[in-house]
């Protein structure tokens, strides 16, 4: 997996969650 | 009320863009890497379709942002000569950032759009990290030799131009007789441009196709 876009995209979800 | 509204939206576009990321990086995995480059929709003359561009878009933007900051913070200069008409470097924004002799452009990304239209051009769509195929890399050599063989020079590039354009420079390289072995290659790539790093999977793509290369 590319580190930093898995990176980004686990941030993504985290802050989905927070929101949601 | 808006701020519902805008609540909702936000968070349907931060899990859009993580299941985005997801996606990406599952492609750019060593599993799926070889097979997944046409999920990024860019056609061997550069363009990226503009399907792309729309289901794509938080990964487009969030490489534009980071290499945007990158360029804003590195003191590398977006390329360098490695020996008479030879460069490697990094994407260009525009044409306008390449060599003034106006090189023809190796192009190993994937994931970014070609911008120097009027440069003779040969794309090998590669993920970052990753290795070209066989027939890609035979390919990029054989463009790379047969501009050289005009009197063009050549730009070869990924991203960065640190790691798959170095791949490829050294292959060319040692196609050309400029360099003996990889090592030699690799070695004065990073006396030019000291960022150069091949990771372990691209030094072993390299060597097989070395050890190809001599058995015919």
């Amino acid at each position: 997996l590319s580190p930093i876009v898995f990176t980004c995209a686990t941030v993504a979800a985290a802050l989905t969650l927070l929101v949601a | 009320g808006a701020a519902r509204d805008f609540r909702g939206l936000l968070v349907l576009a931060l899990a859009y863009s993580s299941g985005v990321g997801y996606m990406v990086a599952a492609a750019a995995s060593d599993v799926l890497a070889r097979k997944s480059t046409p999920l990024m929709g860019k056609n061997l003359g550069g363009s990226i379709h503009p399907l792309s561009w729309l289901l794509l878009l938080p990964y487009h933007v969030g490489l534009r942002v980071k290499l945007g900051v990158q360029r804003l913070v590195s003191k590398e200069p977006l390329y360098n000569r490695v020996l008479p008409g030879w460069y490697i470097g990094g994407w260009p924004w525009s044409a306008g950032e390449l060599p003034a002799d106006s090189p023809s452009v190796l192009d190993c990304t994937c994931e970014l759009p070609r911008t120097a239209h009027r440069h003779r051009y040969c794309c090998l769509p590669i993920w970052d990290t990753q290795v070209p195929t066989t027939p890609q890399l035979e390919r990029g050599v054989a463009f790379a030799v047969a501009e050289r063989a005009l009197g063009k020079s050549v730009y070869v590039h990924c991203a960065h131009g640190h790691g798959r354009s170095a791949l490829l420079l050294i292959a060319c390289l040692l196609e050309a007789g400029q360099v003996s072995s990889w090592e030699e290659g690799l070695a004065l790539l990073q006396s030019v441009r000291p960022k150069v790093k091949l990771n372990a999977r691209q030094q072993v793509a390299l060597e097989a196709w070395v050890q190809r290369r001599r058995g015919g």
